[in-house]
């Protein structure tokens, strides 16, 4: 018995609208499902196929090219709020491979697979020459920056205890020299008090998480080290701001604005 | 039998579908 007739496929442009449609909706999937890293945009669609699926609707297989932001995946900010990391930051690609049911009007995405990789140090290079490069996230003096920063940021977030959740970027900067981070926390979801902590692995995180995001650079200099780390907790309505005055001391708690609801932990870009 | 003279065909420029636009730049 001959086979039913062939399921051709058909390519539609790349820039078509429905395939921006596809590819949209297969940047917001694999942007809500990361757990770690930053979010990605979409730069530009590589390949497209569209085959007819029984007994109804089409799948898209797409190839596409995005760009890292610089918002970090835990970021409540919109994507379209989002930077896109520049080449002179040392831009990191992403490629992906997407299977989207397009069904009904909706797109939802069946398979997706991306690998991401920075750009070439000689393409940084030719652009910048003096401008650091992506460093091991697992580098000593990144590891130690990061523990630096963490440990000024919660000496300075009164009472709350955050801990390390992810290294996600790092540069050596050369001149002057230091050592850039960014990394991830999670907190003060821990039955620690930043005062009272002796060792942090003994820390629980508590049920009610908060995540947050910070960077920080560490300079060195004769006889010692400064840092300067600026934080935002994410909020689930976005990040809140507050500042604490770097002279303040840290053992006065910052009093909320009245207007503040005690209960809610407002705290944001802390230069300390 | 009348042969058409050969009309050159110039095939009309095909329009790439893809790959699609460049947004940002390309790494």
């Amino acid at each position: 018995v001959p086979l039913g007739p062939a399921l051709a496929y058909r390519q539609p442009n790349c820039d078509d609208p429905e395939t921006e449609q596809a590819a949209l909706a297969a940047v917001d999937y694999i942007n809500s499902h990361m757990l770690q890293g930053y979010k990605h945009t979409l730069n530009q669609i590589d390949k497209v196929k569209v085959w007819p699926r029984r007994p109804m609707g089409e799948v898209f297989e797409l190839e596409i090219d995005t760009l890292e932001t610089t918002c970090h995946v835990l970021d409540p900010t919109p994507l379209a709020n989002c930077s896109v990391r520049q080449l002179v930051e040392h831009a990191v690609e992403g490629d992906c491979d997407f299977r989207v049911l397009k069904q009904d009007g909706q797109f939802s995405v069946l398979f997706a697979k991306c690998d991401s990789s920075p750009d070439s140090a000689e393409d940084v290079r030719r652009l910048c020459p003096g401008c650091p490069l992506l460093a091991p996230l697992n580098d000593t003096k990144v590891v130690h920056a990061v523990d630096v920063a963490l440990t000024a940021f919660n000496a300075q977030s009164n009472g709350s205890y955050f801990r390390l959740l992810e290294v996600s970027r790092a540069q050596l900067v050369p001149l002057p020299p230091s050592t850039y981070v960014e990394f991830a926390f999670a907190g003060p979801a821990t039955d620690c008090a930043a005062k009272d902590v002796t060792d942090p692995a003994k820390c629980n995180l508590l049920a009610e998480k908060q995540y947050g995001f910070c960077k920080a650079t560490l300079t060195e200099k004769i006889g010692g080290e400064d840092v300067a780390v600026t934080c935002t907790v994410f909020q689930t309505q976005g990040p809140d701001v507050v500042t604490v005055d770097p002279g303040a001391d840290p053992a006065v708690p910052v009093p909320s604005p009245p207007d503040v609801p005690v209960a809610s932990l407002v705290v944001g870009p802390m230069v300390v | 039998t009348v042969v058409q003279p050969g009309i050159a065909v110039v095939p009309d420029p095909v329009l790439r579908p893809c790959p699609g636009r460049i947004r940002y730049f390309k790494v």
